[in-house]
């Protein structure tokens, strides 16, 4: 463990705990993408299946049941509680084009052709463009609440501190995970236009809202 | 602990 992966995976707690707020305390999840939510649902319970097979931490496998938890309940909210308040007409990315291509390459570019691991690729992958819809969703509207964007900001940073967690690994302990490294770039350079907006807008004060 | 099997990040 180092300081990037902590910050990294503190970020991502924060990122998902600011979600559930957002829509428990407001009880709306209005400009959230249910289909952005599933997918992470979908790329939580694929990866911590080594819950049941391969102990690594009490750390770890508390954050695994974390995620996987604040995940459904996310789900839950959305598609059940708070289902009145979802926004299914800006919500129309195709997910099946995201899910078929990801399911493909996970069959075809993986560490071991075993189960485990496959689905382990195929929650790499996915995870990589799972916030595809969120951000279609954002641009359709041209805006987001601060708290969305907020919460879009921790998730985007997520990744790009385990981006330096990778190099760290790399040079100090010889460790280097070409799968993840790859989708976490191609993760991280999917949130740079957000980011920017996020900077230049909704640190200084203003609303995020994209030029029309 | 080259990746292969053994996942022990997040």
């Amino acid at each position: 463990m180092n300081i990037f992966r902590l910050a990294g995976d503190i970020a991502h707690l924060l990122a998902v705990i600011i979600l559930l707020l957002k829509i428990w305390k407001s009880r709306s999840c209005a400009g959230i993408s249910g289909r952005s939510q599933l997918l992470f649902a979908i790329v939580y319970t694929t990866r911590y299946l080594d819950l049941l097979t391969n102990f690594v931490s009490i750390y770890n496998s508390v954050m695994k049941v974390v995620f996987i938890a604040a995940s459904y309940a996310t789900l839950y909210l959305m598609y059940m509680k708070f289902k009145a308040t979802y926004d299914h007409n800006h919500d129309t990315f195709r997910i099946e084009f995201l899910l078929i291509p990801v399911t493909a390459l996970a069959l075809l570019v993986n560490h071991e052709f075993s189960v485990l691991e496959i689905l382990w690729t195929f929650s790499i992958y996915l995870e990589s463009v799972a916030i595809l819809p969120q951000l279609f969703m954002v641009s359709k509207t041209g805006e987001a609440e601060s708290i969305t964007s907020h919460y879009l900001f921790a998730l985007g940073s997520y990744r790009a501190l385990y981006l330096l967690n990778w190099i760290y690994r790399y040079y100090f302990e010889g460790f280097f995970d070409p799968i993840a490294v790859v989708a976490g770039v191609v993760q991280t350079v999917l949130y740079c236009d957000f980011f920017y907006l996020y900077i230049t807008k909704v640190l200084k004060g203003k609303k995020l809202s994209l030029p029309a | 602990k080259e990746g292969n099997n053994f996942h022990d990040e997040l």
